[in-house]
């Protein structure tokens, strides 16, 4: 763990008093192989290498006599700072209903994730609506009614020959006779740099208006993690993310990657393939994760 | 690269650089770079054009295997794939089927996702649109029993291929991996008895990082994997992971795929993919 490595890396200086410079260097980049191991962007690593650097030439660490603690210590709080800090509540609609829309990559985990949302927001005495926009992907439809029926939850769908925004558009009005008050939109996965199909996310934001637009990302995402949230988050403003498979050994540097671009904070966290599999997101825990 | 003087640290830090973006990882990278600067010194390398086209030859090596692309023999060919959730599975077993399909080989689906909502609609409407008969089962029923019938059917329809889907699963899930051996016995046994040849193919996701050589790790100790599929590489992604799986387990990369259509499937070319890894 970075911990056990910071801890080999500046043991040598036991009574040696002060740190040295090189011995400062050596601890930051054993912190930079952490969180380039860990999926942390590189670009992203260095600035908050750069970060950790200004706190490790301080007295709190140079004059400390336990200084690889001092460094664990000031890493942690840095990242914790990072990937906490903002509410991640989902935005309610003063007028019902509240509307989320999922949006993200191919397979990241939207159409499970919405179905473990609804289950969330049902538990808590709303009444959701599940609305099945993807009218590209075979039987995600099918996929998404499945769900709906396990929860005894309504799915609303137009099938697969109807344009989402109209999808989206009929989804309002049924929630409406239905006395739905909280609409799940599921979407199709697609590319970030894929025009049209962002531009039809464009449309259907504008036609219905949501509360809230989670980008659902996985957790094993590498480098790649940065340009994905960048676009999702420049062309639509996201509200908030949802990373998926956290339930895997991935370390989940994309988390940090992310929140570092975009600022938007992580709100659930998808922990298996069942639909109970959703939870909050705890910083401290993805922090301490990330670090390995 | 090519646009500067000589070949000095900032240029190797820029190489560092180009890797780890492109999720070679640091393991891996580092390996790279010290042998390239062993190299720079034997070969007393002074240009650093000179030593980008080495580079690119040195990674062309590790990389190529004499299987690019998959070939049948003559006999049944089975092939199992199988991978993490939601890598492309069903989508390229799809894209495999129709290329076999536009050869005129017979080719024959195994819907061996029980378990996920949907999964074996999926696979079904992919068979229709191909005129592929899909061999299935209730949801719910035991994957392993699909595979078996699957076998027996395309033994009996004198099929040249049988493709077997498979739920996606963590490698980390030790349950599902033990489920996942116990389908591969059941279809080697089936094999054995039928004169048909078995092939695993794993499916990685192009946007996966490190996380990729887990898996690559842990499927092919589970259930011996011959060939990687390497997904979703119509994005921007680079897919550098299949350089540290290649690196570490010898495993060859056969395919690639570059969209959700069926024909969006590639033999892998090492040239092109580490061309496209510096762009
Ligand atoms: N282990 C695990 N699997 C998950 C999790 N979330 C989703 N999955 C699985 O990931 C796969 C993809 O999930 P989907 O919900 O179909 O993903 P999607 O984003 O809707 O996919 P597209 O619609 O094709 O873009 C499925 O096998 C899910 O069961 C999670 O938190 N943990
Ligand atoms: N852009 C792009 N999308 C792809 C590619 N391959 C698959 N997809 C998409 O990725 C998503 C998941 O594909 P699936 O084939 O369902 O993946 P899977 O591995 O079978 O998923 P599970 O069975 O749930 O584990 C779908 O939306 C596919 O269309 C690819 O090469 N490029
Ligand atoms: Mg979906
Ligand atoms: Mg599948």
């Amino acid at each position: 763990s970075l911990a056990e490595k910071l801890q080999d890396t500046l043991a040598k200086l036991r009574g040696k008093g002060k740190l040295s410079e090189d011995d400062v260097k050596a601890a930051l980049k054993e912190v930079k192989m952490a969180l380039l191991e860990a999926d942390v962007n590189y670009k992203i690593v260095k600035d908050f290498v750069k970060k950790i650097e200004e706190r490790a030439v301080g007295k709190e660490v140079m004059e400390s006599l336990t200084p690889a603690q001092q460094v664990i210590k000031i890493v942690n709080e840095e990242l914790q700072n990072l990937m906490g800090g903002t509410q991640s509540e989902l935005n309610i609609s003063s007028k019902p209903p509240t509307i989320i829309m999922m949006v993200g990559l191919q397979g990241s985990g939207k159409t499970t994730s919405a179905g473990k949302l609804a289950r969330i927001l049902s538990n808590k005495g709303k009444q959701p609506l599940l609305a099945a926009a993807d009218v590209y992907r075979p039987a995600a439809i099918r996929q998404l009614q499945v769900l709906g029926e396990r929860l005894d939850i309504p799915v609303f769908s137009m099938g697969d020959k109807k344009d989402p925004v109209d999808i989206a558009k009929g989804s309002l009005s049924y929630a409406s006779s239905h006395n739905c008050d909280t609409i799940i939109l599921d979407t199709a996965g697609r590319l970030h740099i894929d025009e049209e199909m962002m531009e039809e996310l464009k449309l259907v934001k504008t036609a219905v208006e949501p509360d809230e637009i989670l980008l659902v990302v996985d957790a094993m995402t590498g480098q790649d993690a940065v340009n994905v949230a960048d676009n999702f988050d420049k062309k639509l403003n996201i509200d908030g993310i949802v990373l998926t498979k956290t339930d895997g050994d991935a370390r989940g540097g994309a988390a940090l990657s992310i929140k570092a671009v975009t600022g938007k904070p992580i709100k659930f966290v998808g922990t298996g393939e069942k639909l109970a599999d959703l939870e909050q997101f705890h910083p401290d825990r993805m922090a301490s994760r990330i670090l390995g | 690269f090519s646009g500067r003087s000589g070949i000095d640290d900032d240029l190797f830090e820029e190489l560092e650089e180009v890797l780890i973006q492109a999720d070679v990882g640091v393991k891996t990278t580092f390996a790279l770079i010290e042998n390239l600067k062993e190299d720079v010194e034997n070969e007393d390398i002074k240009e650093p054009e000179v030593l980008m086209d080495y580079f690119h030859k040195e990674l062309k090596k590790l990389l190529q295997d004499e299987e690019g692309g998959i070939g049948l023999d003559d006999k049944l060919n089975i092939i199992m794939v199988v991978g993490v959730n939601g890598a492309g599975k069903t989508t390229t077993i799809a894209k495999i089927a129709g290329r076999f399909k536009e050869q005129g080989k017979r080719v024959m689906l195994a819907a061996g996702d029980t378990f996920r909502a949907g999964a074996i609609e999926q696979l079904q409407i992919w068979g229709d649109r191909l005129g592929i008969n899909v061999i299935s089962q209730q949801e719910g029923s035991d994957a392993a029993a699909v595979a078996y019938d699957a076998v027996q059917a395309a033994k009996a329809r004198e099929m040249d291929l049988l493709i077997i889907d498979t739920a996606g699963r963590l490698h980390t899930q030790k349950n599902l991996m033990e489920e996942l051996k116990k389908v591969k016995r059941i279809i080697d046994a089936q094999a054995a008895e039928n004169n048909a040849s078995v092939e695993v193919l794993l499916v990685l996701d192009a946007t996966t990082g490190q996380n990729a050589i887990s898996q690559a790790k842990i499927f092919n100790d589970a259930v011996k994997v011959d060939g990687i599929v390497l997904t979703k590489l119509d994005g921007t992604a680079k897919g550098g992971i299949v350089v540290a799986v290649k690196n570490e387990l010898n495993i060859p990369i056969k395919l690639i795929g570059v969209g959700e259509a069926a024909e969006d499937l590639q033999d892998f070319n090492p040239e092109e993919f580490i061309k496209a890894l510096f762009s």
